[in-house]
């Protein structure tokens, strides 16, 4: 469609900006509250010593996931689309100018909780990477399958809840698996640390490897 | 926008169709997984020695759902949106010469799972009621309020969950009457019943006064 095609063209431009800043740009999806904003707080602490991280958070209103990024110290801009539910690559390249895109390794986009329309738009980003918390259930790559096509990796957070669920894991990476071979799958928690370490190893290793 | 107005038409001649059939229609909405077939399942359950019920899935792709339903033994009709990320009027409108309207006291339509767009659409329901999986945290009345505000009832879910999770339950109720003072609000977990018997009560109490 034609919005799709408009967005192609600003999505190349902001993907140019990035890599003429050395950028590696991640757009980090899942439904509402699957855990984005507890990723990434405990992702940059990890981080922090050995890359320059910034993100840019992206919600229908409010600025409560900005708040719990900037107490970790690395720069961060609020999105607020006033009800779209998904980020485009027109809101990114808006407030480009406000980060320090020069002085940053590393780029988060935090989209917007919906595991729907924001797999559909690209932004710029080097990869996609969705969240799918235990407590949705292992059907989800059944019933939403584009966002789990479009992803380079899948973090399935919350396992500290599993011995307080009947989600059968093994059909859920499996049905992810048969809808992306390639894709990466993480079984972490982000409460007890669990699995972070790995998740945070893949990334530097990537990063390392496109400078 | 035009888009909406053309819904409104439509949702308009569905209700007078539901009205003339005297039948209660809930359009029943949530983030992915928050448990609305669940509680569909279970509600129907109690609810079906004193009720005729009968319900209109609606997902992006797939029957999983209907047939979850259809073990039940109610009559269920299941909507595949190919990709939008919400149900609309027309599409409801399409699906209904498939169900014995006549013969029906109460009809469920539970919507593509997606906190954001539903909201937005009247599909000729009685009302709209939201479900919020206690998974999903506190902060969500701030972040997604369109669904908070548009919904008559919220059932906050899976409350068996709570001795491992640090959600704070007295600010999400707050934040949700903020935004909605007549909202009636349930605790419930699908896994356990807690909570079944006061939602199903409510809704039997509706459909008895409207009829
Ligand atoms: N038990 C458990 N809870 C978690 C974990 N990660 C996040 N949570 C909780 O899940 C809820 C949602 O977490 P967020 O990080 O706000 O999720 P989000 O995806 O950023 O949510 P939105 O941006 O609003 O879509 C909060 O109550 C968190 O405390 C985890 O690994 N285990
Ligand atoms: N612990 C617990 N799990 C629940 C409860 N209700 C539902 N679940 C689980 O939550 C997951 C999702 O439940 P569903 O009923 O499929 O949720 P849904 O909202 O219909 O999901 P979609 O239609 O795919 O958006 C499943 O793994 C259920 O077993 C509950 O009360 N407690
Ligand atoms: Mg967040
Ligand atoms: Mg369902």
């Amino acid at each position: 469609t034609r919005i799709l095609e408009a967005n192609e063209r600003i999505a190349t431009e902001n993907r140019r900006l990035f890599k003429e800043k050395g950028l590696f740009v991640v757009n980090l999806m899942s439904g509402p509250g699957a855990g984005k904003t507890s990723l990434l707080v405990r992702t940059i602490e990890l981080l922090k010593p050995h890359l320059r991280v910034g993100v840019i958070e992206g919600d229908i209103t409010g600025t409560e996931d900005a708040e719990r990024i900037q107490s970790t110290g690395v720069p961060v801009v609020q999105i607020n689309t006033g009800g779209a539910c998904h980020l485009d690559a027109n809101m990114i390249q808006e407030v480009l100018p406000e980060l320090p895109l020069g002085e940053l390794d590393l780029l988060f986009i935090e989209n917007v909780g919906n595991l729907v329309c924001p797999a559909e738009f690209n932004v710029g980003e080097d990869m996609k990477v969705m969240l799918l918390s235990v407590t949705e259930g292992e059907d989800k790559p059944l019933k939403y399958p584009l966002m789990f096509q479009q992803s380079k990796a899948l973090v399935i957070n919350k396992i500290d809840l599993l011995p307080h669920l009947d989600i059968d894991m093994e059909s859920l990476k499996e049905r992810a698996r048969a809808l992306n071979r390639d894709m990466e799958i993480f079984e972490v928690s982000c409460k007890t640390s669990e699995g972070l370490e790995s998740w945070t190893t893949y990334l530097t290793g990537l990063i390392n490897s496109t400078h």
